[in-house]
Protein backbone atom coordinates (compact mmCIF):
# COMPACT_ATOMS: atom_id res chain seq x y z
CA UNK A 1 0.00 0.00 0.00
CA UNK A 2 1.85 3.38 -1.11
CA UNK A 3 1.45 5.82 1.96
CA UNK A 4 -1.24 8.38 1.08
CA UNK A 5 -0.67 12.10 0.90
CA UNK A 6 2.01 14.11 -1.73
CA UNK A 7 6.00 12.35 -1.89
CA UNK A 8 7.81 15.59 -4.70
CA UNK A 9 10.03 13.75 -7.38
CA UNK A 10 13.18 16.51 -7.05
CA UNK A 11 16.05 14.06 -7.54
CA UNK A 12 17.43 11.84 -10.05
CA UNK A 13 16.69 13.66 -12.77
CA UNK A 14 18.40 13.88 -15.90
CA UNK A 15 18.02 15.95 -19.24
CA UNK A 16 19.45 16.17 -23.23
CA UNK A 17 18.66 18.83 -25.78
CA UNK A 18 15.45 17.15 -28.27
CA UNK A 19 17.99 17.65 -31.13
CA UNK A 20 20.29 15.01 -29.61
CA UNK A 21 17.66 12.35 -28.76
CA UNK A 22 16.88 10.04 -31.84
CA UNK A 23 14.20 7.98 -29.41
CA UNK A 24 10.54 9.08 -29.27
CA UNK A 25 9.49 9.31 -25.10
CA UNK A 26 6.94 5.90 -25.38
CA UNK A 27 11.05 4.09 -26.23
CA UNK A 28 12.66 6.54 -23.42
CA UNK A 29 10.22 4.54 -21.03
CA UNK A 30 9.85 1.36 -22.46
CA UNK A 31 12.95 -0.03 -23.79
CA UNK A 32 15.46 2.07 -24.23
CA UNK A 33 15.48 4.30 -20.59
CA UNK A 34 18.15 6.58 -21.12
CA UNK A 35 20.81 7.19 -18.23
CA UNK A 36 24.38 8.69 -17.74
CA UNK A 37 26.35 5.89 -17.46
CA UNK A 38 26.45 4.47 -21.10
CA UNK A 39 29.38 7.14 -22.50
CA UNK A 40 27.86 7.72 -25.72
CA UNK A 41 24.75 9.51 -23.61
CA UNK A 42 23.90 13.05 -24.37
CA UNK A 43 21.83 13.23 -21.10
CA UNK A 44 22.83 15.25 -18.03
CA UNK A 45 22.08 15.81 -14.38
CA UNK A 46 19.11 17.97 -14.85
CA UNK A 47 17.63 20.44 -12.19
CA UNK A 48 14.01 20.15 -11.11
CA UNK A 49 11.92 22.00 -10.39
CA UNK A 50 14.60 24.49 -12.25
CA UNK A 51 14.71 25.91 -16.28
CA UNK A 52 17.15 24.73 -19.54
CA UNK A 53 19.72 27.25 -18.24
CA UNK A 54 19.45 26.27 -14.73
CA UNK A 55 20.42 22.86 -15.88
CA UNK A 56 23.40 23.99 -18.50
CA UNK A 57 24.45 25.99 -15.79
CA UNK A 58 25.09 22.91 -13.13
CA UNK A 59 26.43 21.33 -15.76
CA UNK A 60 28.86 24.16 -17.00
CA UNK A 61 27.66 23.79 -20.42
CA UNK A 62 26.74 28.06 -20.40
CA UNK A 63 28.90 30.39 -18.44
CA UNK A 64 27.23 31.95 -15.56
CA UNK A 65 24.81 34.82 -16.99
CA UNK A 66 25.02 36.59 -14.06
CA UNK A 67 28.93 37.35 -14.29
CA UNK A 68 30.18 40.54 -16.02
CA UNK A 69 29.39 40.62 -19.82
CA UNK A 70 28.59 36.45 -19.95
CA UNK A 71 25.01 36.65 -20.91
CA UNK A 72 26.40 37.40 -24.41
CA UNK A 73 28.07 34.64 -24.50
CA UNK A 74 24.95 32.12 -24.44
CA UNK A 75 23.05 32.18 -27.80
CA UNK A 76 19.65 33.09 -27.50
CA UNK A 77 16.81 31.16 -28.38
CA UNK A 78 16.08 33.87 -30.95
CA UNK A 79 19.33 32.87 -32.87
CA UNK A 80 19.05 29.30 -31.84
CA UNK A 81 15.57 28.08 -33.12
CA UNK A 82 13.22 26.92 -30.36
CA UNK A 83 14.34 23.38 -30.45
CA UNK A 84 18.08 24.35 -29.11
CA UNK A 85 16.30 24.83 -25.85
CA UNK A 86 13.55 21.96 -26.49
CA UNK A 87 14.47 19.46 -23.31
CA UNK A 88 13.54 16.22 -22.38
CA UNK A 89 13.62 15.52 -18.79
CA UNK A 90 13.91 11.98 -17.55
CA UNK A 91 13.27 10.29 -13.69
CA UNK A 92 12.59 7.55 -12.31
CA UNK A 93 10.15 6.93 -9.25
CA UNK A 94 8.33 4.09 -6.93
CA UNK A 95 4.84 3.65 -6.79
CA UNK A 96 3.44 0.41 -5.52
CA UNK A 97 -0.06 1.24 -5.01
CA UNK A 98 -3.01 -1.09 -3.38
CA UNK A 99 -6.65 -1.81 -4.22
CA UNK A 100 -8.85 1.42 -4.60
CA UNK A 101 -5.67 3.83 -4.11
CA UNK A 102 -5.59 6.65 -6.76
CA UNK A 103 -2.83 8.21 -8.30
CA UNK A 104 -1.89 11.55 -9.71
CA UNK A 105 1.28 12.94 -11.31
CA UNK A 106 0.97 17.22 -10.48
CA UNK A 107 3.30 19.49 -12.09
CA UNK A 108 2.45 23.05 -10.56
CA UNK A 109 3.71 25.21 -13.83
CA UNK A 110 5.82 24.04 -16.63
CA UNK A 111 6.88 26.72 -19.02
CA UNK A 112 5.48 26.91 -21.85
CA UNK A 113 4.23 23.58 -23.06
CA UNK A 114 4.66 19.42 -22.47
CA UNK A 115 4.55 15.93 -23.41
CA UNK A 116 4.34 13.57 -20.70
CA UNK A 117 5.45 10.15 -21.14
CA UNK A 118 4.59 7.47 -18.14
CA UNK A 119 5.43 3.59 -19.05
CA UNK A 120 4.99 3.83 -22.68
CA UNK A 121 1.94 6.24 -22.08
CA UNK A 122 1.83 9.23 -23.46
CA UNK A 123 0.31 12.36 -22.12
CA UNK A 124 -0.13 16.44 -23.45
CA UNK A 125 0.27 19.18 -20.88
CA UNK A 126 -1.30 21.99 -22.25
CA UNK A 127 0.27 25.68 -22.69
CA UNK A 128 0.36 28.13 -20.46
CA UNK A 129 3.42 28.89 -17.60
CA UNK A 130 0.94 29.68 -15.03
CA UNK A 131 -1.41 26.71 -14.08
CA UNK A 132 -1.18 23.52 -12.71
CA UNK A 133 -1.35 20.13 -14.30
CA UNK A 134 -2.63 17.13 -12.55
CA UNK A 135 -2.85 13.75 -14.38
CA UNK A 136 -4.61 10.50 -13.16
CA UNK A 137 -1.65 7.84 -13.59
CA UNK A 138 -3.45 5.12 -11.49
CA UNK A 139 -4.07 2.69 -14.76
CA UNK A 140 -0.66 3.38 -16.61
CA UNK A 141 1.56 2.68 -13.03
CA UNK A 142 3.90 -0.17 -13.89
CA UNK A 143 2.60 -3.60 -11.70
CA UNK A 144 6.12 -3.97 -9.99
CA UNK A 145 5.73 -0.41 -8.54
CA UNK A 146 9.41 0.98 -11.27
CA UNK A 147 7.63 3.47 -13.37
CA UNK A 148 10.02 5.19 -16.02
CA UNK A 149 8.93 9.61 -16.65
CA UNK A 150 10.10 11.37 -19.49
CA UNK A 151 9.10 15.23 -20.11
CA UNK A 152 9.63 16.91 -23.31
CA UNK A 153 9.36 20.80 -22.43
CA UNK A 154 8.51 23.02 -25.55
CA UNK A 155 9.73 26.84 -24.89
CA UNK A 156 6.97 29.95 -25.37
CA UNK A 157 5.43 30.17 -28.86
CA UNK A 158 6.65 33.82 -29.41
CA UNK A 159 10.08 33.87 -27.68
CA UNK A 160 10.68 37.32 -29.82
CA UNK A 161 13.76 38.83 -31.23
CA UNK A 162 16.10 41.06 -29.09
CA UNK A 163 16.62 44.20 -31.11
CA UNK A 164 19.82 45.29 -31.09
CA UNK A 165 19.15 48.70 -28.98
CA UNK A 166 17.46 46.10 -26.16
CA UNK A 167 14.33 48.11 -24.63
CA UNK A 168 11.42 46.72 -22.52
CA UNK A 169 10.03 43.62 -23.58
CA UNK A 170 12.61 43.56 -26.52
CA UNK A 171 10.25 43.47 -29.85
CA UNK A 172 6.83 42.19 -27.34
CA UNK A 173 6.42 39.22 -29.21
CA UNK A 174 6.49 37.20 -25.61
CA UNK A 175 3.37 39.27 -25.02
CA UNK A 176 1.61 37.01 -27.60
CA UNK A 177 1.86 33.82 -24.91
CA UNK A 178 0.60 33.64 -21.68
CA UNK A 179 3.81 33.61 -19.63
CA UNK A 180 6.37 36.16 -17.22
CA UNK A 181 7.47 39.27 -19.91
CA UNK A 182 10.37 40.28 -18.46
CA UNK A 183 12.61 37.15 -20.14
CA UNK A 184 13.18 39.38 -23.16
CA UNK A 185 14.70 42.07 -21.26
CA UNK A 186 14.06 45.17 -19.67
CA UNK A 187 15.70 48.47 -18.97
CA UNK A 188 16.55 46.65 -15.57
CA UNK A 189 17.55 43.00 -17.20
CA UNK A 190 19.13 41.46 -19.94
CA UNK A 191 17.28 39.01 -21.75
CA UNK A 192 16.63 35.47 -20.88
CA UNK A 193 18.56 33.37 -23.09
CA UNK A 194 15.84 30.16 -22.78
CA UNK A 195 12.88 32.46 -21.77
CA UNK A 196 12.53 30.21 -18.30
CA UNK A 197 11.96 27.46 -20.88
CA UNK A 198 11.15 24.03 -18.02
CA UNK A 199 9.89 22.68 -15.27
CA UNK A 200 9.95 25.93 -13.21
CA UNK A 201 7.63 24.43 -10.19
CA UNK A 202 7.41 21.22 -8.20
CA UNK A 203 6.67 17.74 -9.18
CA UNK A 204 4.99 15.59 -7.19
CA UNK A 205 3.24 11.92 -6.73
CA UNK A 206 -0.13 12.05 -4.87
CA UNK A 207 -1.97 9.29 -3.62
CA UNK A 208 -5.39 9.37 -2.41
CA UNK A 209 -7.98 6.92 -1.81
CA UNK A 210 -11.45 6.68 -4.12
CA UNK A 211 -12.19 10.13 -2.95
CA UNK A 212 -10.02 13.30 -3.97
CA UNK A 213 -9.90 16.13 -1.88
CA UNK A 214 -8.79 19.58 -4.19
CA UNK A 215 -9.20 23.72 -4.06
CA UNK A 216 -10.05 24.70 -0.43
CA UNK A 217 -11.22 28.06 0.05
CA UNK A 218 -11.56 30.00 2.79
CA UNK A 219 -13.33 33.10 3.79
CA UNK A 220 -13.59 34.87 7.51
CA UNK A 221 -16.37 36.87 8.01
CA UNK A 222 -16.26 39.26 11.00
CA UNK A 223 -18.91 40.74 13.20
CA UNK A 224 -19.40 43.07 16.62
CA UNK A 225 -16.30 44.58 15.72
CA UNK A 226 -14.03 41.58 15.09
CA UNK A 227 -15.15 39.42 18.09
CA UNK A 228 -17.46 37.57 16.69
CA UNK A 229 -15.87 35.53 13.85
CA UNK A 230 -16.68 32.73 10.93
CA UNK A 231 -15.07 30.89 8.94
CA UNK A 232 -16.02 29.69 5.54
CA UNK A 233 -15.15 26.53 4.00
CA UNK A 234 -15.61 25.07 0.51
CA UNK A 235 -13.73 22.42 -0.99
CA UNK A 236 -13.56 20.35 -4.16
CA UNK A 237 -14.57 16.58 -3.84
CA UNK A 238 -13.90 13.99 -6.60
CA UNK A 239 -15.29 10.12 -6.13
CA UNK A 240 -13.42 8.18 -8.84
CA UNK A 241 -14.46 4.77 -7.31
CA UNK A 242 -17.26 3.29 -9.08
CA UNK A 243 -19.61 3.20 -5.48
CA UNK A 244 -21.27 5.69 -4.01
CA UNK A 245 -18.96 7.02 -1.45
CA UNK A 246 -20.34 7.99 1.82
CA UNK A 247 -17.63 10.19 3.54
CA UNK A 248 -17.08 12.36 6.87
CA UNK A 249 -14.88 15.25 6.21
CA UNK A 250 -13.58 16.89 9.11
CA UNK A 251 -11.92 20.30 9.55
CA UNK A 252 -9.74 21.19 12.25
CA UNK A 253 -8.48 24.65 13.51
CA UNK A 254 -5.16 24.82 15.82
CA UNK A 255 -2.82 26.77 17.25
CA UNK A 256 0.43 25.35 17.21
CA UNK A 257 1.88 26.62 21.03
CA UNK A 258 5.30 25.65 20.75
CA UNK A 259 6.96 22.11 19.22
CA UNK A 260 3.95 19.57 18.61
CA UNK A 261 1.96 21.03 21.40
CA UNK A 262 -0.88 22.63 19.73
CA UNK A 263 -4.51 23.95 21.25
CA UNK A 264 -7.65 22.62 18.97
CA UNK B 1 -16.16 24.77 18.42
CA UNK B 2 -12.89 24.26 16.55
CA UNK B 3 -13.12 20.72 15.07
CA UNK B 4 -16.40 19.86 13.22
CA UNK B 5 -17.47 16.78 11.21
CA UNK B 6 -20.03 16.40 8.12
CA UNK B 7 -21.07 13.70 6.34
CA UNK B 8 -22.24 13.18 2.88
CA UNK B 9 -22.84 10.59 -0.30
CA UNK B 10 -20.86 11.17 -3.40
CA UNK B 11 -22.09 9.34 -6.51
CA UNK B 12 -19.42 7.49 -8.40
CA UNK B 13 -17.36 9.13 -10.52
CA UNK B 14 -19.31 12.67 -9.22
CA UNK B 15 -17.05 15.88 -8.77
CA UNK B 16 -18.60 18.13 -6.40
CA UNK B 17 -17.82 21.72 -4.50
CA UNK B 18 -18.99 21.02 -0.71
CA UNK B 19 -19.15 24.13 1.42
CA UNK B 20 -19.12 23.01 5.29
CA UNK B 21 -21.33 24.60 7.40
CA UNK B 22 -18.88 27.98 9.05
CA UNK B 23 -17.29 27.45 12.43
CA UNK B 24 -17.69 30.37 14.69
CA UNK B 25 -14.85 31.78 16.81
CA UNK B 26 -15.26 34.06 19.63
CA UNK B 27 -12.04 36.50 19.61
CA UNK B 28 -9.77 34.96 17.56
CA UNK B 29 -6.52 36.14 17.60
CA UNK B 30 -6.09 38.71 14.62
CA UNK B 31 -3.32 38.53 11.32
CA UNK B 32 -1.44 41.88 10.79
CA UNK B 33 0.86 43.47 8.51
CA UNK B 34 4.26 43.65 9.45
CA UNK B 35 4.43 46.62 12.22
CA UNK B 36 1.23 46.76 13.28
CA UNK B 37 0.22 43.68 15.40
CA UNK B 38 1.19 39.73 15.40
CA UNK B 39 0.58 37.44 12.47
CA UNK B 40 -1.27 35.33 14.26
CA UNK B 41 -1.57 31.92 12.20
CA UNK B 42 -4.29 28.77 12.65
CA UNK B 43 -3.50 25.58 11.10
CA UNK B 44 -6.33 24.24 9.10
CA UNK B 45 -6.80 20.80 8.49
CA UNK B 46 -8.97 18.88 6.25
CA UNK B 47 -9.39 15.78 5.82
CA UNK B 48 -11.95 13.41 4.21
CA UNK B 49 -12.96 9.60 5.20
CA UNK B 50 -14.57 7.46 3.36
CA UNK B 51 -16.12 4.80 4.97
CA UNK B 52 -15.28 1.55 2.90
CA UNK B 53 -11.97 2.94 2.76
CA UNK B 54 -10.69 5.16 5.93
CA UNK B 55 -8.88 8.53 5.17
CA UNK B 56 -8.86 9.15 1.71
CA UNK B 57 -7.35 12.83 1.36
CA UNK B 58 -6.06 15.50 3.33
CA UNK B 59 -4.86 19.07 3.13
CA UNK B 60 -3.54 21.74 5.48
CA UNK B 61 -2.56 25.19 5.50
CA UNK B 62 -1.90 28.31 7.67
CA UNK B 63 -4.64 30.22 7.71
CA UNK B 64 -4.74 34.55 9.77
CA UNK B 65 -8.35 35.45 10.38
CA UNK B 66 -8.04 39.09 9.16
CA UNK B 67 -10.12 41.40 6.56
CA UNK B 68 -8.28 43.37 4.12
CA UNK B 69 -10.62 45.91 2.31
CA UNK B 70 -8.87 49.07 -0.21
CA UNK B 71 -10.05 51.81 -1.90
CA UNK B 72 -9.22 54.98 -3.98
CA UNK B 73 -9.00 57.83 -1.39
CA UNK B 74 -10.87 60.90 -2.80
CA UNK B 75 -8.63 63.01 -0.72
CA UNK B 76 -5.00 61.71 -2.22
CA UNK B 77 -6.47 59.93 -5.61
CA UNK B 78 -4.16 57.45 -3.80
CA UNK B 79 -5.38 53.48 -2.76
CA UNK B 80 -6.33 53.47 0.70
CA UNK B 81 -5.38 49.76 2.66
CA UNK B 82 -7.55 48.72 6.07
CA UNK B 83 -6.74 45.94 7.53
CA UNK B 84 -9.40 44.63 10.55
CA UNK B 85 -10.63 48.15 9.69
CA UNK B 86 -7.66 49.62 10.61
CA UNK B 87 -5.88 52.19 7.82
CA UNK B 88 -2.66 51.09 7.30
CA UNK B 89 0.03 53.44 6.01
CA UNK B 90 1.91 51.31 3.47
CA UNK B 91 5.73 50.80 3.28
CA UNK B 92 6.27 48.44 -0.14
CA UNK B 93 8.30 48.02 -2.27
CA UNK B 94 8.68 46.25 -6.22
CA UNK B 95 9.13 42.63 -7.06
CA UNK B 96 10.23 41.15 -10.09
CA UNK B 97 11.33 37.63 -9.25
CA UNK B 98 13.85 35.87 -6.94
CA UNK B 99 16.04 34.81 -9.19
CA UNK B 100 16.53 34.95 -13.37
CA UNK B 101 16.99 31.13 -14.13
CA UNK B 102 14.08 30.43 -11.25
CA UNK B 103 16.07 28.72 -9.24
CA UNK B 104 13.56 29.27 -6.44
CA UNK B 105 13.75 27.62 -2.99
CA UNK B 106 12.00 27.66 0.22
CA UNK B 107 15.31 29.16 2.28
CA UNK B 108 15.76 31.69 -0.61
CA UNK B 109 12.38 32.66 -0.30
CA UNK B 110 12.55 33.23 3.44
CA UNK B 111 15.66 35.49 3.24
CA UNK B 112 14.27 37.41 0.36
CA UNK B 113 10.86 37.89 2.46
CA UNK B 114 12.81 38.72 5.92
CA UNK B 115 15.03 41.09 4.22
CA UNK B 116 12.24 43.11 2.96
CA UNK B 117 10.38 42.58 6.88
CA UNK B 118 13.92 44.03 8.40
CA UNK B 119 13.60 47.04 6.25
CA UNK B 120 10.32 47.33 7.71
CA UNK B 121 8.48 47.03 4.59
CA UNK B 122 4.60 45.90 5.19
CA UNK B 123 3.26 45.62 1.42
CA UNK B 124 5.49 43.61 -2.01
CA UNK B 125 3.76 44.36 -5.43
CA UNK B 126 4.81 41.51 -7.52
CA UNK B 127 4.90 43.24 -10.99
CA UNK B 128 3.28 41.82 -13.91
CA UNK B 129 6.24 41.08 -16.12
CA UNK B 130 7.42 38.14 -13.50
CA UNK B 131 5.83 35.31 -12.34
CA UNK B 132 2.67 34.57 -10.00
CA UNK B 133 4.35 34.45 -7.32
CA UNK B 134 4.83 30.63 -5.64
CA UNK B 135 3.44 29.68 -2.58
CA UNK B 136 6.15 29.11 -0.74
CA UNK B 137 6.71 32.99 -1.30
CA UNK B 138 3.37 33.63 0.07
CA UNK B 139 3.83 31.19 2.91
CA UNK B 140 6.51 33.48 4.19
CA UNK B 141 4.58 36.66 4.14
CA UNK B 142 1.82 35.36 5.46
CA UNK B 143 4.65 34.70 8.34
CA UNK B 144 6.65 37.85 8.08
CA UNK B 145 3.15 40.20 7.67
CA UNK B 146 4.19 41.64 3.85
CA UNK B 147 0.66 41.86 2.86
CA UNK B 148 1.06 40.68 -1.36
CA UNK B 149 -0.04 42.89 -4.57
CA UNK B 150 -0.20 40.42 -6.71
CA UNK B 151 -0.35 41.82 -10.75
CA UNK B 152 -1.72 39.44 -13.67
CA UNK B 153 0.47 38.75 -16.64
CA UNK B 154 -0.47 42.32 -18.74
CA UNK B 155 2.44 45.11 -19.05
CA UNK B 156 1.71 48.75 -20.64
CA UNK B 157 5.27 48.03 -23.24
CA UNK B 158 3.89 44.27 -24.41
CA UNK B 159 0.51 44.85 -23.98
CA UNK B 160 -0.60 47.84 -26.13
CA UNK B 161 1.45 50.19 -25.46
CA UNK B 162 5.25 51.21 -25.51
CA UNK B 163 7.02 52.12 -28.88
CA UNK B 164 6.37 50.66 -30.92
CA UNK B 165 2.49 49.92 -29.41
CA UNK B 166 2.74 46.46 -29.28
CA UNK B 167 -0.47 43.49 -28.79
CA UNK B 168 -2.94 46.00 -28.46
CA UNK B 169 -5.20 43.22 -27.91
CA UNK B 170 -3.34 41.47 -25.21
CA UNK B 171 -2.38 37.60 -25.25
CA UNK B 172 -3.36 36.38 -28.60
CA UNK B 173 -5.45 33.41 -26.61
CA UNK B 174 -7.51 34.84 -24.15
CA UNK B 175 -9.20 31.67 -22.72
CA UNK B 176 -5.86 30.98 -21.90
CA UNK B 177 -5.08 33.90 -19.80
CA UNK B 178 -8.42 32.93 -17.80
CA UNK B 179 -7.90 29.69 -17.13
CA UNK B 180 -4.52 30.64 -15.96
CA UNK B 181 -5.52 33.06 -13.88
CA UNK B 182 -8.83 30.87 -12.28
CA UNK B 183 -6.02 28.57 -11.68
CA UNK B 184 -3.48 31.08 -10.02
CA UNK B 185 -6.23 32.12 -7.64
CA UNK B 186 -7.43 28.80 -6.47
CA UNK B 187 -3.77 28.20 -5.90
CA UNK B 188 -2.75 31.10 -3.89
CA UNK B 189 -6.39 32.49 -2.62
CA UNK B 190 -5.64 31.54 1.03
CA UNK B 191 -2.92 33.05 1.93
CA UNK B 192 -3.29 35.73 4.18
CA UNK B 193 -1.15 37.88 3.14
CA UNK B 194 -2.83 38.14 -0.41
CA UNK B 195 -4.14 41.62 -0.36
CA UNK B 196 -4.85 42.81 -3.58
CA UNK B 197 -5.12 41.27 -7.40
CA UNK B 198 -4.26 43.88 -10.03
CA UNK B 199 -4.90 43.32 -13.95
CA UNK B 200 -1.14 44.54 -15.01
CA UNK B 201 1.50 47.16 -14.76
CA UNK B 202 0.86 50.51 -16.40
CA UNK B 203 -2.19 48.75 -18.17
CA UNK B 204 -5.67 46.99 -18.04
CA UNK B 205 -6.10 43.54 -19.81
CA UNK B 206 -8.15 43.60 -22.77
CA UNK B 207 -11.63 44.57 -21.81
CA UNK B 208 -13.00 40.69 -22.18
CA UNK B 209 -10.37 39.60 -19.95
CA UNK B 210 -10.60 42.59 -17.34
CA UNK B 211 -14.30 41.95 -16.84
CA UNK B 212 -13.92 38.25 -16.73
CA UNK B 213 -11.23 38.45 -13.47
CA UNK B 214 -13.57 41.36 -11.81
CA UNK B 215 -16.38 38.81 -12.03
CA UNK B 216 -14.59 35.93 -10.82
CA UNK B 217 -12.47 37.73 -7.97
CA UNK B 218 -15.63 39.88 -6.82
CA UNK B 219 -16.44 38.70 -3.46
CA UNK B 220 -19.22 36.17 -2.54
CA UNK B 221 -22.20 38.17 -1.19
CA UNK B 222 -22.26 36.63 1.33
CA UNK B 223 -19.32 37.85 2.81
CA UNK B 224 -20.29 41.31 1.57
CA UNK B 225 -19.16 42.80 4.63
CA UNK B 226 -21.17 45.49 6.10
CA UNK B 227 -19.31 49.18 6.26
CA UNK B 228 -19.31 48.41 9.76
CA UNK B 229 -18.98 45.26 11.96
CA UNK B 230 -21.50 45.76 14.85
CA UNK B 231 -24.06 44.22 12.22
CA UNK B 232 -25.50 41.34 13.71
CA UNK B 233 -25.16 37.82 10.87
Amino acid sequence: MAKLGKTNLDSGWIAARSTEIHLDGIQLTTTHPPSLSSNSSNWIEAVVPGTVLGTLLKNKQIPDPFYGLENDAIIDIADSGRDYYTFWFFTTFKCAKSANQHVDLNFRAINYSAEVYLNGHKKILPKGMFRRHSLDITDILHPDGNNLLAVLVHPPDHPGIIPPEGGQGGDHEIGKDVAAQYVEGWDWMTPIRDRNTGIWDEVSISVTGPVKLTNPHLVSSFFDNYTRVYLHSTVELENRSARIAECSLNIQVSTELEGNMFLI
Amino acid sequence: EHHQTSNLSIPPGAHIDYTLPQLFFYKPNLWWPNGTGKQSLYNVEITVEDKGFGESDSWSQHFGFRKIESSIDNATGGRLFKVNGQPIFIRGGNWILSDGLLRLSKERYETDIKFHTDMNFNMIRCWGGGLAERPEFYHYCDIYGLLVWQEFWITGDCDGRGVPVSNPDGPLDHGLFLICARDTVKLLRNHPSLALWVGGNEQTPPDDINKALKNDLKLHPLFKFPTDTSNSL
